[in-house]
């Protein structure tokens, strides 16, 4: 492991060790995605006090042991040895330590229907100013700065893991040096002005004949989309959609009828379309697209790497919070244009070597590859 | 005393539907 600073022996980060404490309490708090240091500091007091102020005096302690690994941090009563609280590590946002006191801060799952209200009510809305559940647990030790500092030292063993995982060497950049370089780059925001603005979000009412399908093949947006909701791929000569001349190949389709396809899987959305069968009217409020999404990747150096992973031209693997996520590179998707050159009849070879020579600015232009391959012909359109 | 706060790296590559209860 390249220098992981801290008192451990990443070895036996690795395995698990065990730090004496008592458990003083927990408590919940909401917080942003990724709150300043300064807030945190706040948090972490806050914490404190709440867990000290609810018993006061009568508190009463109960003797932990604490097993850190680069895995998982876990909470076993230190008589009877029962689990009392196990969290893995990746889901520990942070961990303050205070004189004697060490507070572990865990992030809780969203509600699911929460998170959905907030694609459905707000669009685009700014991540950072989401509200996200955190549980504060809060330990007593003579040992907590080096409980603290070994958590720390687990947390960057097991970064360095999931960097090398990702085909990143640790050796070649300090973590400082990634994360600089992540936020250095711009989410790329030209989806976000597009859903925003009003006049690219339509409601169309559609004219058919009962028993007539509708006309259209749907695909997925995309894996890393803003907006997960099916993009109109194709419509059928003289049917429905194709007579209305309301639509156009790229549109992103929002509801149906007033039933939200946003998040729904693609079987799902066809099922819903094929329901309108016997219907007259078909209601869509639908987000006009071009049907070619536009990509800015930043990369300062061929050092980084890009962060997805491409086969035949298409997109089929995204880092996380990589350098591609933030430009708007989607799984899924073929590459149409690198930097303003043409690659639809490009060797993969080729491509990837394009990719890997690439240095500042790199500009795609990509599609859903289903898309593509109904617009080139190489597909049939099972119209629905 | 002196409060330290260590942030998790693995914070900014995970979903925060992702995580665990």
């Amino acid at each position: 492991f390249v220098d992981v600073p801290g008192p451990c022996e990443p070895e036996d980060l690795i395995d698990g060790i065990i730090f004496a404490a008592n458990y003083l309490g927990s408590t919940q708090l909401l917080s942003e995605r990724n709150p300043s240091k300064n807030i945190r500091m706040m948090q972490a007091q806050e914490a404190v006090s709440r867990v000290k102020n609810t018993d006061g005096d009568a508190q009463t302690l109960t003797e932990v042991d604490l097993f850190i690994s680069t895995q998982r941090i876990k909470v076993l009563n230190a008589d009877s040895q029962e689990t009392m609280m196990d969290n893995a590590l990746r889901t520990i946002s942070y961990i303050a330590d205070i004189g004697n006191i060490v507070v572990l801060m865990a992030r809780r799952r969203m509600p699911r229907t929460a998170s959905q209200d907030c694609i459905e009510t707000t669009p685009g809305a700014p991540e950072a100013k989401k509200q996200y559940k955190m549980i504060c647990h809060v330990f007593e030790s003579e040992d907590a700065q080096l409980i603290a500092q070994s958590i720390g030292q687990a947390f960057s063993v097991a970064y360095q893991e999931f960097l090398r995982a990702n085909g990143i060497n640790p050796e070649d950049l300090s973590q400082k040096e990634y994360s600089d370089i992540i936020n250095t780059q711009e989410m790329y925001n030209d989806d976000l002005i597009h859903f925003s603005n009003s006049e690219n979000c339509k409601e169309l009412q559609l004219e058919k004949s009962k028993g007539e399908i509708l006309g259209v093949v749907i695909v997925e947006s995309g894996w890393g989309s803003i907006l997960p909701t099916v993009i109109l791929a194709n419509m059928m000569n003289g049917g429905p959609a194709a007579r209305s001349g309301k639509l156009s190949i790229g549109d992103q389709i929002m509801s149906i009828n007033n039933t939200s396809l946003v998040g729904l899987p693609l079987a799902t959305c066809q099922g819903i379309i094929k329901g309108l069968k016997n219907q007259v009217q078909v209601k869509m409020n639908i987000v006009s697209c071009p049907p070619v999404t536009t990509v800015l990747i930043k990369r300062p150096d061929l050092k980084y790497q890009l962060g997805f992973s491409v086969q035949n031209g298409i997109i089929c693997s995204l880092m996380r919070g990589g350098i591609a996520e933030r430009g708007g590179v989607r799984v899924g998707h073929r590459i149409i244009e690198i930097n303003g050159q043409s690659v639809v009849a490009t060797a993969h070879e080729k491509i990837v070597q394009a990719l890997s020579n690439s240095v500042g600015e790199i500009h795609m232009k990509t599609m859903p590859a289903a898309m593509f391959r109904l617009l080139t012909g190489q597909e049939t359109p099972m119209y629905i | 005393s002196a409060l330290t706060i260590t942030i998790n790296p693995m914070e900014k590559h995970e979903q925060p539907q992702a995580a665990e209860e």
